[in-house]
């Protein structure tokens, strides 16, 4: 896959804690999340949004990540917890 | 998926848009018409009943707001996040619906940028009465918007939206969860259509009046609006004197407290002193705060010093800020801040010259006129004048409800369909002409 540019990934980053595939960015350590955490949020959501859950922050990700929608998060912490366990 | 929510623990949940959008192209009625329709969507399937109200204390408070609006989900301008919804509960946000007045809203448009308020209205309901996001392609509760989802009047849910919020609230009685096992198709009829004259699903209902040719039990302005009763049935104008819907809405789904199986009621006013309304019927009246009943009611009609037989009319003239009742060719002065009987009442004439010497109902409206109501017409007396104005009487179902006097006429001989759109003898399917009259009717 073509290298990502830091402005997608940080919109990613964003996105994906706004609408609760990631945990909110913890105010010591600033938006750090590990690598495979990211994949698996980015896999999650897109599988939530109709795409091939790849792992990958690509381009139809990142489309599907600028559609309009409503605010609410698709997961809530709840959830989330209950996938990490 | 996410969890189940919390859900409203009553069945009977008011609404109201306290902010409208700003520079949209959608005039507030057609807000509101949208808005009414969204719930519909989910009422028609649920035992859940909405009722749009003025006052501040609405279960759904809706507003369009822009930016941050003093909630955790800050809206972000053209795009991104467009509306969102708080689930019930008990917090004072819950149920309140968001959408951002930074967005091109639109109904029926053409621009492919432009944002369809009912199609995002149906999702935001959604959470409004507990339902989260789901992945499911079809479903309306998928959080990306995803274009129009066409006619208010006949948007039928997806199946596995109607199984979830059935599984919050259970099944409308009426609705048939087997009835349509499958995800709609486009242009499917809709779930729950209003009754056919010779088919339908749901419980026949025999004795809804039809508008244009009913002449009415009472008829009452109520905060502002015009209530037109009859039967078990009334239909309701906006300030603006538009219909909210050509189909009746039942007097006990909205007057909460009011007995099952009052048929009717005979008169109904605003009391201008405090603003409650009340209604009348034989003997005994009710007295309602907004739409529920006061506790203590009914009362016999002799607190006004009324003799047993009932009233025809009753309503509040604001010349004088007396309130007058009417029986067969009587009439009597009420003053309401003394709670009593003007002396000299009853008396055989009421001051008003041109009219019945009998009434179904009378009204003071907010062009500063009285209305008086009989049988098919009615009486405009202008402000503080005392002589009906010299070209009435006029069509109450014409000028007031949005019928056609050749409808009038023709429903009056028993033909069926909205004739002054499409005029077809014997025809028994209405509601599809009028289904389409009323779109017509609440965009405009």
């Amino acid at each position: 896959a073509p290298a990502l540019r830091a402005e997608d990934l940080s919109l990613g980053v964003d996105w994906l804690s706004r609408f609760g595939y990631l945990p909110p960015a913890d105010p010591e350590t600033g938006q750090l999340q590990t690598q495979e955490e990211l994949s698996k949020a980015i896999a999650t959501m897109q599988r939530f949004g109709g795409l091939e859950a790849t792992g990958i922050l690509d381009e139809a990700t990142l489309e599907l990540m600028k559609t309009p929608r409503c605010s609410l998060p698709d997961l809530s912490p709840a959830v989330r917890a209950r996938r990490r366990r | 998926q996410a969890p189940t929510p919390t859900k409203w623990n009553k069945r009977n949940l008011s609404w109201r848009v306290r902010t409208f959008p700003r520079d949209s192209p959608l005039g507030r009625d057609t807000v509101r018409a949208l808005m009414h329709y969204a719930l519909k969507v989910w009422s028609d399937i649920t035992p859940l009943n909405f009722h749009e109200v003025a006052g501040s204390t609405a279960d759904i408070q809706i507003d369009f707001s822009k930016a941050d609006h003093n909630d955790p989900y800050p809206f972000d301008g053209p795009g991104g996040t467009v509306a969102h919804a708080f689930f019930p509960g008990d917090h004072r946000i819950a149920g309140d619906t968001h959408f951002d007045d930074d967005e091109s809203w639109t109904f029926r448009s053409s621009d492919a940028h432009s944002m369809d308020l009912f199609a995002v209205a149906i999702h935001e309901f959604g959470h409004a009465i507990g339902l989260s996001h789901v992945a499911a392609a079809s479903s309306i509760m998928q959080p990306y918007y995803q274009g129009p989802v066409g006619d208010p009047l006949h948007y039928g849910l997806p199946y596995e939206d109607r199984v979830r919020i059935w599984q919050l609230y259970g099944v409308r009685e009426s609705v048939s969860p087997t009835a349509q096992p499958d995800t709609p198709e486009p242009g499917e009829p809709p779930l729950l259509p209003e009754p056919t004259n010779n088919q339908s699903n749901s419980p026949p209902r025999k004795d809804v009046p039809h508008r244009c040719s009913s002449h009415f039990d009472a008829v009452a302005q109520i905060r502002g609006e015009a209530f037109f009763f009859k039967g078990r049935y009334f239909w309701r104008l906006t300030r603006d004197r538009h219909l909210v819907s050509l189909q009746p809405a039942q007097i006990h789904r909205f007057w909460r407290g009011l007995p099952l199986h009052l048929d009717s009621v005979d008169a109904v006013y605003e009391r201008s002193s405090d603003h409650r309304i009340i209604f009348f019927k034989g003997d005994r009246y009710w007295v309602f705060k907004d739409t529920n009943v006061e506790e203590g009611y009914p009362r016999p009609i002799s607190d006004f010093g009324l003799p047993p037989g009932g009233v025809d009319a009753a309503f509040s003239w604001a010349h004088n800020d007396k309130t007058y009742f009417f029986k067969d060719q009587l009439y009597w002065r009420y003053d309401e801040h003394m709670r009593r009987m003007d002396p000299g009442h009853p008396a055989p004439s009421p001051p008003w010259r041109g009219i019945p010497s009998t009434l179904d109902d009378a009204m003071h409206w907010s062009d500063g006129a009285a209305y008086f109501f009989r049988g098919k017409e009615y009486w405009k007396v202008l402000d503080s004048e005392l002589v009906a104005a010299p070209e009435y009487p006029q069509s109450t179902a014409r000028d007031w409800l949005v019928c056609k006097d050749l409808q009038a006429d023709s429903e009056a001989t028993g033909m069926d369909g909205e004739a002054g759109a499409h005029p077809q003898s014997g025809q028994h399917d209405q509601s599809r002409s009028e289904d389409g009259y009323e779109v017509c009717s609440c965009t405009s």
